[in-house]
């Protein structure tokens, strides 16, 4: 249903998020 | 035969303006008939409401669709150029003789994360 | 082209109809008014999941500029 696709793309963001969140993080590490 | 043409055109148009009439005529009555109340509405309601949200939906997936993308290409250009930067202090490293302190744990998590 | 876009103008009109002709007495039973408070009540969760999808899609297209002028930090440090 159009709920479930919401949610699932709602999923992928998030998750995706906190991919970028954590490859931020490391970059900065790394360019000190 | 021009005059059979405006008729025909006359014809659509006004089949075309009884239909919308139908329509306003049957919506109309089903508001008087179940006006929305605080927090239940009444079917045409539920029913724009259901397309306003369902464009809405094909909006925002236009608009994320292309973001995954982006950060893949950018996130690929940032290790790229870091793995570039890596090897070229290596090289750097050999000819001057320099010693330079070995990554600390954290720069190593990191550098995995990025790998 | 032009005749069947007409015809499809007029089939979509008479749909609309048809689908407001079988809501017209959705109000009277109360089987299907119950129904009809589920999708409300489902459209005021998906419209919250809407609202939280469009949030998270503008913090992904901030995190994507961020990321661009980490690309453009990178390369300096490179050239360094």
């Amino acid at each position: 249903t159009l709920k479930d696709e919401v949610n699932i793309i709602l999923d992928k963001a998030s998750l995706e998020s906190q991919q970028s969140i954590g490859f931020i993080k490391a970059t900065k590490i790394l360019m000190k | 035969m021009e005059a059979e043409v405006d008729k025909l055109e006359l014809m659509f148009q006004k089949a075309d303006s009884d239909l919308d009439y139908i329509q306003y005529r049957l919506e109309y009555e089903i508001k008087t008939n179940y006006p929305d109340s605080a927090g239940k509405k009444n079917p045409v309601t539920l029913l724009k409401e259901l397309s306003a949200i369902k464009s809405r939906y094909q909006t925002l997936q236009v608009r994320f669709k292309p973001i995954a993308g982006a950060q893949k290409e950018t996130k690929s250009r940032i290790c790229a150029t870091f793995s570039k930067t890596m090897t070229l202090i290596q090289e750097l490293q050999k000819q001057t003789d320099l010693e330079l302190l070995p990554l600390t744990e954290e720069e190593k998590t990191a550098a995995e994360q990025l790998r | 082209s032009d005749l069947e876009q007409l015809c499809s103008h007029i089939n979509e009109k008479i749909g609309n109809i048809k689908k407001t002709l079988s809501l017209r007495n959705c109000g009277k039973e109360p089987t299907l008014k119950t129904i009809l408070n589920k999708i409300g009540d489902e459209i005021i969760v998906v419209n919250e999941l809407l609202n939280k999808l469009e949030l998270e899609i503008q913090y992904q297209e901030q995190t994507n500029i961020s990321l661009k002028v980490m690309v453009f930090l990178v390369m300096k440090q490179n050239k360094k």
